[in-house]
């Protein structure tokens, strides 16, 4: 059954992806499809924004493609 | 849709501009 919230966008759940690996804004966007936050497209855009300048994680090219990532 | 991921990732990336 699809629920409106089964995933949060929080600055942890972003830590915790970012940590794992690194990811494009592209990639972090499907990890918090607006289907599954209950969030609009705006404020996923704005939240995402938010955190990622707090977080100030670090980027590199992989493929031509700007990836974030951070360390533990 | 895949457009409309491309579009909220250009707006994402268009908000982090100047931090990028």
């Amino acid at each position: 059954t699809p629920s409106s919230s089964d995933v949060q966008l929080t600055e942890e759940a972003v830590k915790r992806y970012l940590i794992r690996k690194p990811m494009t804004t592209k990639d972090l966007l499907k990890k918090f499809q607006t289907k599954r936050t209950g969030l609009s497209s705006e404020q996923t855009v704005n939240v995402l924004a938010q955190i990622l300048k707090k977080l100030n994680p670090e980027r590199k090219n992989i493929n031509d493609k700007m990836h974030f990532y951070l360390t533990e | 849709s895949s457009s409309e991921a491309d579009e909220m990732a250009a707006a994402l990336e268009a908000e982090l501009n100047d931090f990028i």
